[in-house]
């Protein structure tokens, strides 16, 4: 494992970690998505079957478990403990239109038609925009809280030190694999606009907000 | 060799 595949993780793992203590914290989840953590909730359910397949390490192992554990968490606190809090009418990104087109390409394009691959191919093709359900409600809203915009910052690092992690186990490996990589760079694309505003708003101390 | 049907990342 190379130093961009750690890091990536880790920040993986960091996002993760601020959404749920920012929603036990302040006792709310306004301003979060619930639907894209749903969708996250499945990709890493469809993506992790694999756990009573195929043994990697006993850390692949273990981060598999704190990730969908945690994600199962998020969607809890959401719809079950602080279901008040929650935004309702601003989260209203119709997620079938992820959902099925993932799907569909699932089944087309895949590394080979079995059951396993074709749900782990899902996860891939899901996650690189499981969360447009997010930004659309940032946008709608036109703001986001500061720790929101971490959140969002470290979940949109994760796929962008893969694909340094990539590069790297391409020329030193010859590794290589398509589904990842494509969809690693249209998920990175798709933060491209928040990274921007975060870097240039929430870094000097201010909030994010869009221009009107 | 390595295998992409290992999936040996998260």
């Amino acid at each position: 494992m190379n130093v961009f595949r750690f890091l990536g993780d880790l920040s993986h793992l960091v996002a993760i970690v601020i959404l749920l203590l920012k929603i036990w914290k302040t006792r709310s989840c306004s301003g979060i998505s619930g639907r894209s953590q749903i969708l996250f909730a499945i990709v890493f359910t469809t993506r992790y079957l694999d756990l009573f397949s195929n043994f990697i390490s006993v850390y692949n192992t273990s981060m598999k478990i704190v990730y969908i554990t945690c994600s199962y968490a998020t969607v809890y606190l959401i719809y079950g403990k602080f279901k008040a809090t929650y935004d309702f009418n601003h989260d209203t990104f119709r997620i079938e239109f992820l959902l099925v087109p993932s799907a569909i390409l699932a089944f087309l394009v895949n590394h080979d038609f079995s059951p396993l691959e074709i749900l782990w191919t899902f996860s891939i093709y899901l996650e690189s925009v499981a969360i447009l359900p997010q930004l659309f409600l940032v946008s709608k809203t036109g703001e986001a809280e500061t720790i929101t915009s971490h959140y969002l910052f470290a979940l949109g690092s994760y796929r962008l030190l893969y694909l340094l992690n990539w590069l790297w186990r391409y020329f030193s490996q010859g590794f290589y694999d398509l589904i990842a990589l494509l969809s690693g760079i249209l998920q990175t694309v798709l933060y491209c606009d928040f990274f921007y505003l975060y870097i240039s708003k929430v870094l000097k101390g201010k909030k994010l907000s869009l221009p009107a | 060799e390595y295998n992409v049907y290992d999936h040996d990342e998260l």
